[in-house]
């Protein structure tokens, strides 16, 4: 039957006597399926797919590894490449901006993020710059409030670029600030525009795409619509508590070439870790 | 002439990629290209027809009859064994005892609480009179948030402190709304993983006090693969009677509704078309088919 995942499709190649250029293309066939049940971009998995095949047929295995383990080997290596290097995140003083689409969990991340900083030993001031998910302010307010870090806001202005200036102005002199933005997608101009200006008056040092593990296949031309509008320095993976592969938030790092720098892992402000590109890989092929 | 399983197969798996790329799940996936096959395998063709043209046309339908099939009896046949079909709401509400009970599940994110003040709105333009329950009682601003939208809609809203018992908000919503007569009660539920178990009976525990009329899954139309699993899950713990699959303005082709449908033989009723009450559409499988496959 179907290989639900990269493990036993490989296993296929265990049994062959030898492999031969008929097996080859059976895996990587395969191999494909496996890229797209994890739900990395169709265009990468033909063009990841077709790079493995290249590799595979006139690569010859090092001296003592299987051709399993040199398949295998060829596979990660092509993943991993696209992840590109990791950064650490610099805890000098900057100026954060948190964008994305809807529900992704920007709001939720922002404050993870001011946590993270606080405990080390930074002083963080959080901004509230979605002006239009009804109580936006409110959850950022209690988030803050958990954790001692003020938040600036004010429930009825609507005018984004506005409150993030007064912000910045409130916070000068703070260590870290943290600019929480509205959900909005490539095609809405208007909140577009919005982002582009609110990068103009903030002048951020960072700005991290936030992006659930779940989305599937419009998260790398989404990604790169983000990218092309106010040049991304960062992904944020939520949600990697649940099933989803995260396929889809590798297709945003590969289309944007902006690292992934923390992971979510629960609704909890303390549920942030470090990104680990080994384990997300094999979660990935799973 | 008669199409060959090899013929169809290779045709079929052109045509896959299309579904692959608007994010219907690779399970859903395989089963519609079975049922295709069955179908078209061994079937008389005349000469001069257009093969691959009919083997795209035969999948476009076998699509749109699984998404449009009447859902005879949901999951929990206690709720409702009758048929329903979309649009189904106001026949829905005129055939049922009052309060009808309505409960929004999913995910994260994926627009439950949106959802309902876009329902609550549309019901209250039918003449309905609606009490919204503020059953997520975890996340920061998740009351606030209903509060605001109960006040913009003119509507009452039932709700505790945050921390407090969801099951025991939506038992409050339900007998005020007994009491005073109201035709409605549309309990929110907070956002969970299906692989957290406590949060999973949580919501089951909800589930058994509210009774629902209807259970609805809130599904996000940017969701890849994972969605069929999701879908499982709420469907194994609290019964999936129909689904609203939101964010479809977001450049999102919609095959999650395919995937969702197969994991859970629920209809998909309305699709979000946008953050505005306004933007609430009847689903239609043409629809789908339509961006799928251009
Ligand atoms: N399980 C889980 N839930 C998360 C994670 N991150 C965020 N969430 C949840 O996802 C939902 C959406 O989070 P928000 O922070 O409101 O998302 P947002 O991107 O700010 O949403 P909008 O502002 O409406 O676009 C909430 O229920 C969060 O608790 C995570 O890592 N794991
Ligand atoms: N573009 C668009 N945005 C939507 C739609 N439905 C919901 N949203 C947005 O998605 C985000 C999340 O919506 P919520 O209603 O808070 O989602 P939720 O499922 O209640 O989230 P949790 O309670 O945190 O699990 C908000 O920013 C909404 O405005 C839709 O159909 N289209
Ligand atoms: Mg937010
Ligand atoms: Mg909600």
């Amino acid at each position: 039957g179907l290989a639900s995942s990269l493990k036993d499709t490989l296993r296929k190649i265990v049994n062959a006597p030898h492999i031969d250029a008929a097996l080859i293309k059976e895996v990587v066939k395969e191999i494909q399926r496996a890229l797209l049940l994890a739900d990395i971009n169709a265009a990468l998995a033909l063009r990841l797919t077709k790079e493995i095949e290249r590799r595979a047929l006139t690569e010859k295995p090092p001296a003592g590894m299987s051709s399993r383990d040199h398949v295998v080997r060829i596979v990660y290596e092509e993943l991993v490449r696209i992840l590109g290097e990791t950064r650490e995140i610099s805890l000098k003083k900057h100026v954060i901006m948190m964008v994305g689409l809807y529900g992704q969990g920007k709001t939720t991340t922002a404050g993870k993020l001011a946590l993270y900083f606080k405990k080390r030993g930074l002083r963080v001031g959080l901004v509230a710059g979605d002006v239009h998910r009804p109580a936006a302010y409110d959850q950022l307010t209690q988030l803050g409030a958990r954790i001692g870090v003020p938040v600036h806001g004010e429930p009825g202005e609507t005018r984004a670029p506005k409150m993030v200036r007064e912000g910045m102005e409130k916070f000068d002199g703070y260590d870290i600030i943290i600019i929480d933005t509205s959900g909005r997608h490539s095609l809405e101009d208007d909140l577009v525009e919005e982002m582009k200006r609110i990068a103009n008056v903030a002048q951020p040092d960072e700005k991290f795409l936030v992006i659930d593990a779940v989305m599937g296949q419009t998260a790398g031309p989404q990604a790169r619509a983000f990218h092309e509008a106010i040049t991304l320095t960062g992904v944020i993976i939520t949600k990697m508590d649940g099933t989803a592969k995260a396929g889809g938030a590798l297709s945003a790092v590969q289309a944007t070439k902006a690292p992934v720098v923390f992971i979510g892992t629960g609704e909890h402000i303390d549920e942030l870790e470090k990104f680990n590109p080994p384990g997300f890989i094999s979660r990935l092929l799973g | 002439r008669r199409l060959s399983e090899s013929r169809v197969g290779e045709l079929l798996d052109e045509l896959e990629i299309a579904l692959l790329e608007s994010d219907v799940a690779l399970p859903a996936v395989e089963a519609i290209k079975k049922r295709v096959k069955q179908d078209l395998v061994d079937r008389k063709v005349r000469l001069g027809t257009d093969v691959p043209d009919m083997v795209e046309e035969a999948l476009k339908d076998a699509i749109t009859a699984v998404l449009a099939e009447p859902v005879v009896l949901p999951p929990k046949a206690r709720r409702h064994p009758s048929r329903f079909e979309p649009p189904f709401f106001s026949e829905f509400v005129d055939r049922h005892d009052k309060p009808v009970v309505l409960m929004f599940v999913g995910i994260n994110g994926t627009g439950k609480t949106t959802t309902i003040a876009k329902i609550g709105h549309m019901l209250m333009k039918q003449g309905y009179s609606i009490v919204i329950a503020a059953g997520d009682t975890f996340r920061a601003g998740a009351i606030q948030q209903l509060e605001k939208h109960a006040d913009q809609l003119g509507v009452k809203l039932i709700r505790h402190e945050a921390g407090s018992d969801p099951a025991s908000v939506a038992y409050d919503a339900i007998e005020h709304a007994r009491a005073r007569r109201r035709d409605v009660v549309l309990v929110d539920t907070a956002g969970r993983m299906q692989t957290d178990t406590g949060l999973m009976e949580e919501m089951s525990k909800i589930e058994r006090v509210a009774n629902p009329s209807l259970v609805i899954y809130v599904g996000d139309a940017l969701a890849g693969n994972d969605a069929v699993n999701e879908a499982m899950a709420f469907n194994r713990a609290v019964g999936v009677d129909a689904v609203v699959l939101t964010k479809v303005d977001a450049d999102a082709k919609g095959g999650a509704a395919l995937s969702i449908r197969y994991a859970t033989g629920a209809p998909v009723i309305f699709v979000g078309t946008g953050q505005e009450y306004k933007d609430l559409e009847a689903f239609s499988p043409r629809w789908m088919v339509d961006r799928i496959f251009g």
